[in-house]
């Protein structure tokens, strides 16, 4: 059965489209089934992992309003073994749509379940927001890796996330862990970036996963290319950061 | 009667509370009365305003279920005529809670409506999304200026906030209009981001505005002091580039 896990993180621009699409990419690289899943109504993941826009198929908003059309939103993408079940726009209508909806915050659990046995990893891309979309996520994960990046503003919203992950374990997903959090956008040569990197490590001790995403304009350019960084620029650090991270992710899997 | 001016644009972490923040301590040395607005329940522009966190005042969350409030719920700040309606962690209820309401889109018009002949200027930070919180925004406002990132992803967003902006001028507040773009992390040296000022060049035109934001390290050290950067540090580039931007503003509003 496949991990699913969700990279949440409502502090907006720290990096969870990026994470997502690139550790998806140097998973299914390593002969890993992944299954891809945009949350965000930007639909940033989709383009940046090659899909073009609208293209009149079924996608995760569909899927949310019935759970039997997942089959014909997936797609391939240019990574053999990585597939996406794409967004689009019209998922912005989804927070309104589903807040009277019976079990709204299961609809994308139902949907993954039709699919789960495919893949080995699911990865989920969020939106920056704690709203319904979020929650829906929250729901379908065993786990959470919470993208940080190395400013003052993306620290001061984590206890709000914490304590969101933890409403929705004591009440809707009781197996929901945070798998660990990761810094993104890392430049050593600045203080600011030191010294959350510090409070990072302090607050989450070995949570915090070893692998650091340096700052990197290689991981900027790569979307406009509709590539993940692997197919972009192999050798840039910014691909080798994230096959380090895909490494431990795959470490931690062995173990559990 | 005051300028209301929204800062808005759905994509994460583009630089709208920086811009939000920084124009508004710019417009206040200028000898202007002006009233921050935080409609972010991130609350990132009250504490990079220098406000302690949840002090049990009320704040724009009561100000929206009972506009009365309003008075009760501005603070001053650190600088001479600046004051800010806070924000805090309430907010992310008010989506959910004003869904059936009477008159849900204009709450934050009528509570701002009591104060406006107080400013010259009422600029509000939105939340990086497109909802009921945003949508309020823009219906208390005159104008909308767009902080734009020089990266790939926040271009991607801009046609669909450009047709939000337009729904909500044709049934909801037919003034509304989009005063300007502005680019923010600018690095010259890197071919992205003079690729998207190109894109967005060529897409605004003259509404971009010619004062250029540029990456500096600066403005994301100095919310974690609590300060914008005028005070925190008045001679940097950071500084330099929100006056020019403010001056900007204010040559704009002489000629409406
Ligand atoms: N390590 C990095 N080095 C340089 N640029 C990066 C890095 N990681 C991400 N970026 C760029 O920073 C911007 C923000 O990243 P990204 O869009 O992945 O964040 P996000 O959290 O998904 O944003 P949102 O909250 O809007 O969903 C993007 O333009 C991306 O290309
Ligand atoms: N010109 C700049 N140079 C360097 N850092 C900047 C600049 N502008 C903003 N920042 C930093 O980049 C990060 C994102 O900016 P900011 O939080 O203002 O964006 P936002 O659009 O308000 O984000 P959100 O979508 O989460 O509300 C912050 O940590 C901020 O300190
Ligand atoms: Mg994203
Ligand atoms: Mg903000």
């Amino acid at each position: 059965m496949a991990e699913i896990i969700a990279f949440a993180n409502q502090k907006g621009g720290v990096g969870k489209t990026t994470t997502a699409v690139n550790l998806a990419a140097c998973l299914a690289v390593s002969e890993r089934r992944v299954l891809l899943v945009d949350m965000d109504p930007q639909a940033n993941a989709s383009s940046g992992s090659g899909l073009e826009r609208e293209d009149g198929r079924p996608c995760v908003y569909e899927c949310l309003l019935d759970p039997s059309q997942v089959r014909e939103a997936i797609h391939p993408t240019q990574i053999e073994g990585l597939d996406i079940l794409p967004s689009s726009m019209r998922l912005v209508g989804a927070e309104v749509e589903l807040v009277a909806a019976l079990g709204r915050e299961y609809r994308l659990k139902k949907a993954l379940a039709q699919v789960a046995a495919d893949y080995e990893y699911i990865l989920i891309d969020c939106p920056p927001s704690l709203s319904l979309l979020t929650v829906n996520t929250l729901c379908a994960a065993d786990g959470v890796i919470i993208p940080i990046q190395a400013e003052y503003y993306a620290l001061e919203g984590l206890s709000q996330l914490l304590n969101t992950i933890e409403l929705v374990r004591e009440s809707l997903n009781p197996q929901l862990v945070v798998r660990g959090v990761v810094l993104t956008m890392y430049d050593s040569r600045l203080n600011l970036c030191n010294m959350v990197r510090k409070e990072v490590e302090d607050h989450f001790g070995d949570r915090m996963y070893s692998s650091i995403i340096r700052r990197n304009v290689k991981l900027g350019e790569a979307p406009s290319h509709g590539k993940p960084i692997l197919l972009y620029d192999a050798g840039s650090p910014g691909s080798q950061n994230y096959i380090a991270l895909a490494q431990e992710i795959l470490d931690e899997s062995v173990q559990t």
